[in-house]
């Protein structure tokens, strides 16, 4: 229960064109759930900002399913991973 | 790549085809998510390149090993994404790590496929003598972006990619102005609900396409079973890998001067007549013999040293070959025989040494040969390369299968493409590097084929859709190999291809130029498929940016705008709706033909469709019954629309299901 393990955190289509303001965005709902801006920027692995919005962050389970919970959250899924064909 | 566009009819030879009408898909950028890419590749070369496109807002990253001045104007973008790796495996140590901490290729795997796709002309390249020819990618002036976001892992003996570094590459390939993205990566199967729409590969994807950029992803490599395929978002073209009409017959005499030609890439020194055997307790004693490939260690090595030895294996893969070709080389043995059933991965044997394959009907005409005779003995020469007729095409065994086991009313795979021993660039790290190229096989290698295909189509369409994109390949699809000859899809026996082998068959890119007909999708139709998906309103919403509420009952997801019609629980009668739009002469009058499945009445209304300047698209409806009283498999059929010179094909797929969500074992 308390390992973080990276989650994406999926947002849906970007709100905003600029993609800083995007980041900010994502930065500013971290620290509201872990707390502090120092430990969203621990937390945080990448931001997506370009095609789409959302963020990969490591999170404990506790902490993804609280972050799911916020409606403006698409959904959160663990990382997992691909190999090659 | 020395014989793929010749089989697909995309000789440069020809002044007058796609590949020079479009100058060779010059402007068009291709970005690929893999291994990373070996910059000094002679694939990669730019001459006479043109300056890179206006639009092109991506960049070369530097690092381990790679300087920003590595990329040209072939190489446009080079960047790689390891924070999730990393952050995955907290005890990698990238400074031990044999692969780079750059966008610079370890593995080769990555600069194989993107040479396929977009390699520049590199002639006279062979691998040890086989499969010569000028080496070139499907679109020889389109330029190449990569995205590393695979990592060569020490522990794993292998390369992983996480979905987190995979989504940051599609974020910045979508940021960076892609056209074309060519994805060789497949995760898990069986799939399960979370990877779908929640499949953070096909959410990132949707957001691609819905910007307009193509996505090609491969099928996978989990066939022959059924229900194999991977990659499955309807947004998604996904690929299976067929043969090239190539092969490399090893000659094999025996005593009684009979020659069979096995498989190989055989390129050392012939074998003359050397005494061949089959382990096997001939005397009754009591030693033990195995004759089986797996367990060749178990014989004495009196028996197969200095011989040449024939063994049978039910193994499909390539440990087998390896495996037995140590105990026999062990042994002091000087070649090996293995009898199995075709799986088309033969790689060749290390050290050159005499390994080929044949299937259980020659390897049991060896073994009676054997058995007649007190000192059988064979000859074993090198292979030679054999292209063009008689050698046929089949679906290769190993191309995962549909139907699509998430919704199979989303026909997947969607096309084929030759996948099977393809020559191209590699990385010097690769451990079938011969000068700098190699011979691979797998839908990765088949994925990158119709990327290419795609960016020669975008040079001449520039204003389609990727739904466009989709439609004209496959309604104007090889169903059977070029020269007109069925194909057969490997598998416990072979059968003829079918759509859950090949899609709409394989890739005919002349033909794919000028369609005539388009079965088209936007956003909306994406929407209606969330929806007979049964996603929820907010999720779709968020999804597109934009309010959508879903209609209430839910729309069939039979009314997708597809080019195929796939019907896997058909009861008694169901009624679907297409629309085709006009991208051929304003004035055309098309016709409809329909060759039924078995045992399925198709009828569709109007018969003729009419366009004209005011009249692009038209709808018409598909009313579909069964005559069947049981439950079915899959018949298979077509619905073609024809104004005499374009055959706009759909693929008809259709199961009769009278008692629904059933199975039975009989």
């Amino acid at each position: 229960e308390t390992e973080s393990k990276v989650h994406i955190v999926y947002l849906g289509e970007k709100k905003h064109h600029d993609p800083e303001f995007v980041t900010e965005s994502h930065h500013q709902m971290l620290a509201s759930l872990l707390g502090s801006k120092k430990d969203a920027d621990d937390s945080m692995v990448y931001s997506y900002r370009h095609g789409f919005s959302g963020f990969a962050a490591k999170l404990t389970k506790s902490q993804a399913k609280k972050i799911a919970d916020l409606p403006e959250v698409v959904h959160v899924i663990p990382d997992g991973f691909h190999e090659l064909a | 790549t020395t014989r793929t566009w010749e089989y697909l009819g995309l000789s440069s030879a020809n002044p007058k085809n796609l590949l020079n009408d479009t100058n060779m898909g010059d402007q068009v950028i291709i970005g690929v998510i893999d291994t990373g890419v070996w910059p000094e590749s002679e694939s990669f070369n730019d001459n006479g390149v043109g300056p890179i496109p206006r639009k092109w807002k991506g960049g070369c990253e530097s690092g381990e090993n790679f300087r920003s001045t590595d990329c040209n104007r072939k190489l446009i973008g080079a960047k790689y994404f390891i924070n999730g790796f990393l952050a995955e495996n907290k005890g990698f140590n990238t400074t031990e790590s044999r692969d780079y901490i750059s966008a610079r290729d370890f593995d080769g795997h990555g600069t194989h496929v993107a040479s396929i796709a977009g390699g520049s002309f590199v002639p006279n390249v062979s691998y040890k003598g086989l499969a010569g020819g000028t080496l070139r990618g499907g679109a020889p002036r389109a330029r190449i972006a990569m995205y590393k976001a695979c990592w060569f892992h020490e522990e794993l003996k292998g390369v992983t990619c996480s979905d987190s570094d995979i989504m940051k590459a599609i974020d910045e390939a979508i940021h960076d102005g892609v056209d074309v993205l060519s994805i060789s990566l497949v995760g898990q199967i069986p799939l399960n609900s979370e990877t779908d729409i929640r499949d953070e590969f096909a959410t990132g994807l949707f957001h691609a396409v819905a910007k307009g950029i193509v996505v090609v992803c491969a099928g996978g490599n989990d066939g022959p079973a059924a229900q194999t395929v991977v990659n499955i978002a309807p947004w998604i073209l996904t690929v299976a890998a067929t043969t090239l009409d190539r092969s490399f017959p090893t000659p094999i005499t025996l005593g009684n001067n009979k020659v069979i030609l096995g498989q190989a890439t055989y390129t050392g020194p012939e074998l003359g007549l050397t005494s061949l055997v089959y382990p096997e307790n001939a005397r009754n004693n009591n030693e033990t013999f195995s004759g089986v490939c797996e367990s060749l260690n178990l014989n004495p090595n009196y028996t197969m040293a200095m011989k040449v030895v024939l063994c049978f294996t039910a193994s499909r893969t390539n440990a087998a070959i390896s495996r037995a070709a140590s105990f026999v080389k062990a042994a002091g043995g000087l070649g090996l025989i293995i009898s199995r059933n075709p799986v088309y991965t033969l790689s060749p044997c290390n050290d050159d040494f005499p390994c080929v394959a044949v299937d259980y009907e020659l390897g049991t005409d060896i073994l009676s040969y054997i058995r007649s005779t007190r000192s059988p003995v064979v000859k074993i020469q090198r292979s030679r390369t054999l292209s063009g007729q008689p050698v046929g095409t089949k679906v290769v065994n190993f191309s995962s299968r549909g139907p699509n086991s998430m919704s199979p009313a989303i026909l997947k795979p969607d096309i084929a493409a030759p996948g099977v021993r393809i020559l191209a660039a590699t990385s010097p790290n690769d451990t079938l590097n011969v000068g700098g190229f190699a011979m691979l096989s797998g839908t990765s290698m088949a994925t990158p084929v119709i990327s290419g295909v795609i960016a020669l189509l975008k040079a001449l369409h520039p204003e389609w859709s990727p739904a466009a994109f989709r439609s004209a390949i496959v309604t104007t699809a090889w169903r059977t190999d070029p020269f007109g000859e069925q194909i057969f899809a490997e598998g416990s026996s072979r059968k003829v291809s079918d759509p859950f082998d090949y899609g709409g068959g394989i890739v005919n890119p002349e033909k794919a130029a000028e369609p005539g007909l388009i079965y088209d999708m936007g956003p909306q139709d994406y929407i209606l498929y969330l929806c007979s998906a049964g996603y929820n309103d907010s999720s779709i919403s968020q999804l597109v940016g934009q309010i959508t509420v879903c209609s209430n009952p839910k729309p069939s997801v039979l009314d997708v705008n597809l080019p195929s019609i796939t019907i896997p629980n058909l009861k008694d009668e169901v009624t679907l709706t297409r629309t085709v739009t006009n991208v051929g002469l304003v004035d055309s009058v098309y016709k409809v033909s329909v060759e039924p499945p078995l045992g399925v009445r198709v009828v569709v209304t109007p018969e003729t469709l009419v366009f004209n300047s005011k009249t692009i698209s038209v709808s018409f409806t598909v009313r579909v019954s069964t005559t069947h009283k049981i439950n079915t498999g899959y018949y298979f059929g077509s619905l073609t629309w024809t104004d005499s010179v374009h055959n706009v094909v759909i693929p008809l797929s259709v199961r009769t299901q009278i008692l629904q969500n059933y199975y039975d074992e009989n």
